[in-house]
């Protein structure tokens, strides 16, 4: 089920956004240099990707989406962020 | 759709289960496993070849715990329920067991769909952002009619082409019960289309028939079909012009076989004035060719060549369709006949006689067992014993 209301901090949600191709992999050193405009993009190109208002902000339906059981593999995938490769 | 840009040189893919899910039965994964695959194969000359044992195999499919060998650790119960690789990079399917995967159930999670999913990206398929998509990536819940999305159809066939092996080339499978029109065969509307075929509707699904009860490989969504065309229409018919119409509520929409036929829905109340709202059934009566609208204990006879196109003495009373019941659920016009369908029962009409037509068994007979092949059904007159 649908999880309800769900608080989701920037950093978790930064790291959602990177884990599905939103973002470039957060590099934990400097992870916290993620600038406000880019955290903003992905999350607009991920509410367009979903077909949610594209709002940039981290509003309620975005962060119940985010919460919401789903397939591993990024969503943005081509040359750059190239899915998986396996190891 | 989005292709990820790498695909199988070879149709003919075999695959192998190395690690099942704790708390599953083997047999029913198998079962689960090659149900998924077989979405994918429906729709193209692609066959999947289950092997055992070290072979090597195109997809090695795994359930896993946490992090697994490929840098991808999964994340407990919720989150990534399962990943898998492109065909440049391997096609594998891993999936999360800490999940609790279960099989037509609405509990948990549902493997025949998710493996599904996974099996799009072993095959070059990336995400969708089409909402009824199967490779959307957001797990949508146990869906009990599963069927493709028109976009995961070209998908996979823009990758592996259209299904040419067809069963076209071989018998067509025997018509097949629909186990829910069986169980419950009232329906919201049917309809023939321009090139014959009885259309059956029912919420958000439609089924098509043969001479001999429900074809194989329905039901399926009828927005995957007629897009933009809402569920649980009310009513439609095809005219002679080869056009098909459907009415919902106030409005209505046209369509030349699946294709919407202008900027549809419009209200009914402008293309066919002195037609009620909520109308429902309506029909091409075999008797005159022109167009019948039922609603409740009435109906209205439109006739597009007319001016105006319903005449003042409607409308009328369903009663003078000597037999016919009121309110009907659809009418529908099969080789020259006109049908009503009441509840889970129909009736044919004479039109000579103008009314009900003698038959042994005499009607109203039972929708499931005569039109939907249910052979649990009653063959005999409904509403007496014998």
């Amino acid at each position: 089920a649908v999880p309800t209301n769900v608080v989701i901090s920037d950093t978790t949600a930064a790291n959602y956004l990177a884990q599905y191709g939103y973002l470039p992999p957060i590099n934990p050193e400097n992870g916290a240099f993620l600038s406000e405009e880019k955290l903003t993009a992905a999350i607009e190109e991920f509410q367009a990707f979903a077909g949610l208002n594209i709002t940039g902000e981290l509003n309620d339906e975005t962060a119940k989406l985010m919460a919401t059981p789903r397939c591993g593999v990024k969503d943005k995938v081509g040359p750059a962020a190239d899915g998986r490769s396996k190891r | 759709y989005a292709l990820q840009g790498s695909r199988w040189r070879t149709k003919n893919l075999t695959y192998k289960i190395s690690k099942y899910p704790t708390g599953l039965n083997k047999q029913e994964v198998d079962k689960e496993i090659a149900n998924a695959f077989n979405v994918w194969s429906g729709e193209t000359d692609l066959t999947f070849t289950r092997k055992k044992g070290h072979e090597n195999v195109h997809i090695e499919i795994r359930f896993e715990v946490g992090e697994h060998g490929d840098g991808d650790p999964f994340d407990g119960p919720g989150g990534t329920l399962a990943h898998a690789y492109f065909p440049v990079y391997g096609g594998d399917a891993h999936f999360d067991d800490a999940e609790r995967w279960t099989i037509r159930s609405y509990r948990g999670t549902n493997l025949f769909q998710v493996a599904a999913h996974e099996f799009g990206h072993s095959l070059g398929l990336s995400h969708s952002d089409v909402k009824s998509a199967l490779m959307a990536p957001f797990y949508r819940g146990y869906d009990p009619h599963f069927t493709l999305d028109q976009d995961d159809i070209s998908a996979i066939q823009a990758l592996y082409g259209t299904k040419t092996n067809s069963r076209r080339s071989q018998p067509l499978p025997p018509a097949e019960e629909d186990p829910e029109l069986c169980k419950d065969p009232k329906v919201d509307t049917m309809f023939d289309t321009k090139d014959g075929e009885i259309i059956v509707f029912k919420g958000k699904y439609y089924w098509k028939l043969t001479d001999n009860g429900v074809a194989s490989g329905y039901p399926r969504r009828i927005s995957s079909t007629w897009k933009e065309l809402p569920a649980n229409i009310d009513a439609a018919f095809t005219y002679r012009n080869g056009k098909t119409y459907f009415f919902k509520g106030t409005q209505y929409w046209r369509y030349i076989n699946t294709t919407m036929d202008g900027d549809y829905p419009k209200e009914i109340s402008d293309g066919f004035t002195g037609i009620p709202d909520n109308i429902d059934a309506a029909t091409v009566w075999t008797g005159n060719g022109k167009i019948y609208f039922y609603k409740g204990t009435k109906f209205w006879r439109f006739d597009p060549a007319s001016k105006p196109p319903v005449r003042s003495n409607y409308p009328k009373l369903i009663q003078n369709w000597e037999g016919i019941p009121n309110p009907i659920n659809a009418a529908v016009t099969y080789k020259g006949y006109t049908y009503f369908f009441q509840d889970n029962a129909y009736y044919r009409f004479n039109d000579r006689q103008f009314k009900v037509d003698d038959a042994n068994p005499a009607f109203p007979r039972s929708t499931a067992y005569w039109w939907f092949g249910c052979k649990s059904a009653s063959r005999g007159t409904l509403g007496n014993d014998h």
